[in-house]
């Protein structure tokens, strides 16, 4: 069972000006840190449950916490995947998912199984791929994409033009 | 060079062909057009002078000097058309580089920063900014906001509550900005959000600048006893400024709308699919 009673604590603990505005030595922000991402796991957890529970299958869920360096081992190595979107605003978005993957062609759909667009860029300065797709996510409420590899084709990934070398 | 542009059904952005530095944006919507050049620097930390022998750390931000210095005169840069996104990468140094890019339907230009290991090789600590230049004539006045509520005017070498003798001209004019900053003429306004606080001000008119990070030598004799100096994961950075180009009467709504979904932006959470059938009872 999931628990954010951990979270709670540690994001109480976290209103101390030090950890508001890192003024403290290393070693206490390594601890708030620790803090943290160790109530990450039980909410994590808790998340789980309510998604089974909400969309009626038990899953395997994994919570990539690194997309912001297009880091997440199951999309980097999946054949194909779910991708569930929980949209907190009170008024449905459209929101451009980014996943990094492998060097593959996929095929998006969305929740009523409608294949949607979808592109596979190179990520700066490094040879990974990011797919991109648009999803629609309904006001306080979620949406789930599948993400299937198309075997045997290679992307035709989008090449970076290299320009402005150094100025005259 | 061809001059490099990237845009949508609402925003065009285009880069100096010779720096690849931003140079101008415009908002197609409401047919406004901004020369603005955006680009990084860095304060040399103060470790104290013949003024004040306060040293720039943790609780005290306080450069050696009131310029600061370019990170690079130019970058490196690379450009992603799809149907999907438009980028430009730009490469200014090893340990700084970013990702502008545009959306279809977005009505804001996304600068992805990374930001770090920052050297400190030569002894020097070093406070890096993001920058944006305009010839806007704002009056000495900018503007960031409280918690991303109350939004205070500023004014430079100012304060509304005492005379001020101001004798750190460029810290003494850096405030907190939790969500956004923003500069105007009154007819045109640029704003800029941010995904967490960060200190901000306009040193001069039409400029606008952000801290993005800091890594510094010697500790401020504050109480922390130690250089704010991160190790590890700390040492680089990556964030998002978002910047929005509006009519000075319609921007709030821009801003504040946008400034919402950032900050209530969808979690994603994915699973290899095909789990078992799953009911309460």
């Amino acid at each position: 069972s999931g628990d954010s009673e951990p979270l709670n604590e540690a994001m109480a603990v976290l209103q101390h000006h030090d950890a508001v505005t890192g003024t403290s030595r290393q070693h206490v922000a390594n601890d708030y840190a620790r803090q943290l991402a160790a109530g990450w796991g039980p909410c994590e957890v808790l998340v789980s449950n309510a998604l089974a529970r909400l969309s009626g299958s038990k899953e395997d869920f994994a919570f990539c916490r690194e997309l912001n360096i297009s880091v997440c081992p199951l999309s980097q190595t999946a054949k194909s995947f779910q991708v569930t979107i929980y949209n907190p605003l009170g008024r449905q978005v459209k929101w451009m998912v980014r996943l990094p993957v492998s060097n593959h062609v996929f095929v998006v759909r969305d929740p009523s199984g409608t294949i949607v667009p979808s592109n596979v860029v190179i990520i700066p300065s490094s040879d990974g791929r990011e797919l991109l797709f648009s999803a629609s996510v309904p006001a306080l409420g979620f949406s789930i994409y599948s993400v299937t590899q198309v075997p045997g084709q290679r992307p035709r990934a989008h090449k970076l033009q290299p320009r402005a070398q150094k100025p005259k | 060079f061809r001059v490099l542009v990237i845009q949508n059904e609402y925003i065009r952005a285009k880069f100096d062909p010779d720096t690849g530095f931003l140079m101008e944006m415009e908002n197609l919507e409401q047919n406004l057009l901004l020369p603005v050049r955006q680009a990084f620097y860095w304060y040399n930390a103060s470790t104290g002078n013949n003024l004040s022998s306060q040293v720039s750390g943790a609780y005290i931000f306080r450069p050696s000097q009131q310029e600061p210095l370019p990170v690079s005169h130019w970058a490196q840069t690379h450009l992603v058309k799809t149907a999907l996104v438009q980028e430009v990468h730009q490469n200014f140094s090893a340990w700084c580089s970013q990702v502008v890019r545009l959306y279809p339907g977005q009505r804001y230009l996304e600068l992805e920063w990374t930001v770090g290991p920052i050297p400190v090789g030569d002894n020097w600590g070093k406070e890096i900014i993001s920058r944006f230049d305009t010839g806007m004539d704002t009056k000495g006045l900018f503007y960031t906001d409280s918690n991303g509520r109350e939004v205070l005017e500023r004014r430079r070498d100012h304060r509304p509550t005492w005379e001020l003798n101001q004798t750190e001209p460029v810290a003494g004019n850096y405030y907190p900005v939790n969500s956004r900053i923003y500069i105007t003429d009154g007819n045109v306004q640029l704003t800029v959000l941010t995904d967490r606080s960060q200190g901000g001000s306009s040193l001069r008119d039409g400029a606008l600048e952000l801290m993005v990070h800091r890594r510094l030598l010697k500790d401020d004799g504050r109480g922390v006893g130690e250089p704010l100096r991160e190790d590890s994961s700390g040492l680089w950075v990556r964030g998002r400024h978002l910047v929005l180009l509006d009519r000075a009467r319609t921007a709030a709504a821009g801003h504040r709308l946008q400034a919402e979904r950032a900050v209530l932006a969808p979690q994603v959470v994915l699973a290899p699919g095909g789990g078992a059938p799953y009911r309460l009872e």
